[in-house]
Parts: C-alpha cells; structure tokens; sequence
C-alpha cells in the first residue's frame, strides 16, 4: 500500500499517504 | 487565516467531545516553504487539544524528517490556525451528542 508510517521517539505516530490529485494546487 | 501553502484539515468528524483529534497536514504550494518538504504525500497524525501545542507537532515533523528547520514557524502556523478553527466551532456548538 502507498501508506508509508514515521514514529518520532516523543511516540507520535506520522502516516503519509498520497494527496488526492484533486487537492494539489497547480504547480 | 492568511494562506500558509501548507493545508491542515480534520482526518475525522469532530463530534467535539474528545480532547485529542485526527488532523491531516499537507502541502499545497511548496513555493510557500523555504526549505524542500521530504515528500508530497499528506501526513496523519493525532493532535491533544488539551495538552499539546502546535509547535510541538511542527518540531516533531522536523525532526522526523519531513520539512526543513527553517520552516517549523509556517508549518506550526498552520496547524496552531486550523486547530483555533477546531476550538472556536467546539465553543460556539458545544458536544454536538449530548
């Protein structure tokens, strides 16, 4: 799956996950 | 609030009665930053309303690699602007479920 997941030594949990196309500002 | 090119919005219905909440962050126009996001992608996370700070999160973001140091004050912008959102509509309606 493209859900990638980051925990920061304070525990915090970080799941990135693709932005949906349509929520990308133009470039 | 003014338009930071980084997006913060609620992961999940906020049904205003629990103090930690599930926010999405990511970047909308990285011109905005100065320094290079690690990657494009949106970055989930909890939020404690009651106990954490912004800042807290934006310098837990940095250390884990996802923006550059000289970025912490727009990305702790962004989350501190969104979260006063998220406050100021839990005070005007209160626990939505009584």
């Amino acid at each position: 799956s493209s859900f990638t997941q980051v925990v920061h030594s304070a525990g915090r949990r970080f799941i990135v996950s693709p932005v949906p196309e349509s929520r990308l500002k133009e470039q | 609030a003014e338009d930071t090119g980084v997006r913060v919005e609620l992961a999940e219905e906020d049904h205003g009665r629990k103090s930690s909440i599930a926010l999405r962050l990511w970047v909308e126009d990285p011109k905005k930053l100065k320094g290079k996001p690690k990657d494009n992608g949106a970055i989930e996370f909890t939020f404690d309303l009651e106990k954490e700070t912004p800042d807290d999160v934006a310098q837990e973001m940095i250390d884990s690699g996802f923006f550059h140091e000289s970025d912490l004050k727009i990305i702790a912008k962004s989350i501190r602007d969104r979260v006063a959102l998220i406050q100021w509509r839990r005070d005007r309606i209160g626990p939505r479920i009584q």
